[in-house]
């Protein structure tokens, strides 16, 4: 099945 | 201080209704351009981001940044109170333990006063890059949402692929397959019902349709919805409001079979 990626692999804190 | 006067409770109830179950405690960010919010849900998957520009209130003052920790279940209890045409207040002083919401019915004269504590929430805040987006679908939002609906029915994850030929969404699943192709389309009478393809290179990618039918929550907020997607960045579905207001979702991509 697809692997779920997070929005950390995307988005930076800023 | 903040007072941001809204014409109508309805907006405020539908938006907060559409993100309720994605975030639960959320910062209602008010300066002099309006109130914002970010929040991501538990697993970080998805995010969302409201805007709602001063323009959409009248009148709207807001001194200094506020931050309004609220809980959502709270102000959905709150807001309950509220009819859908009421005129809304909201109101809070500078550094604030509570914020204030008037509701006012526009015919009888009804005034209702509730007052929700605030919570210290120190969310991180992401930087969302701005991104040229390889394709940019716009089509009515009541069809995404029987599209995603549809497919749920069938697999957990939907790819959306786009060619010059359309959008295609495909899932596959144990009961067996199905994909919805959409082309572009023009309809004269009701332009809401156009769907608009813009794409400047292919592109294909997979989303849990478990978020994606909870986004679908906001299709009251507006009779059209915006896809944007690019190879490897999270989709963007975007509900616009009037004024320049909107309400976006984000949502991190799912990877390899």
């Amino acid at each position: 099945a697809p692997f779920q990626t997070d929005l950390y692999n995307y988005f930076i804190k800023s | 201080m903040l007072e941001a006067r809204l014409e109508q409770a309805n907006l405020l109830k539908k938006v907060v209704d559409a993100i309720k179950d994605l975030v639960q405690d959320c910062n209602f960010d008010c300066n002099d351009s309006g109130i914002a919010l970010q929040a991501m849900d538990n697993s970080h998957v998805a995010l969302v981001s409201m805007m709602l520009k001063s323009e959409s209130f009248s009148p709207f003052r807001c001194d200094r940044n506020i931050a309004l920790g609220i809980n959502l279940t709270s102000l959905t209890k709150v807001l309950r109170c509220a009819a859908n045409e009421d005129i809304l207040t909201l109101k809070a002083e500078d550094a604030p333990d509570v914020v204030n919401l008037v509701f006012e019915s526009a015919e009888s004269d009804r005034l209702s006063e509730y007052d929700i504590k605030l919570m210290d929430i120190d969310q991180e805040h992401l930087g969302i890059p701005e991104t040229e987006y390889a394709a940019t679908i716009s089509m009515p939002s009541a069809e995404f949402q029987k599209i995603c609906r549809d497919l749920m029915a069938l697999s957990e994850s939907v790819s959306i692929e786009c060619t010059k030929e359309g959008v295609k969404f495909a899932c596959s699943g144990d009961i067996g397959s199905g994909s919805v192709t959409l082309r572009s389309h023009t309809n004269v009478e009701k332009p809401q019902l156009n769907v608009e393809i813009d794409l400047s290179e292919p592109v294909a990618l997979t989303f849990s349709l478990k978020y994606l039918v909870n986004f679908c929550k906001a299709s009251g907020l507006s009779e059209q919805v915006r896809l944007c997607l690019s190879n490897e960045v999270p989709l963007l579905v975007e509900y616009a409001l009037s004024n320049n207001s909107y309400l976006r979702f984000y949502l991190a991509p799912k990877i390899g079979d």
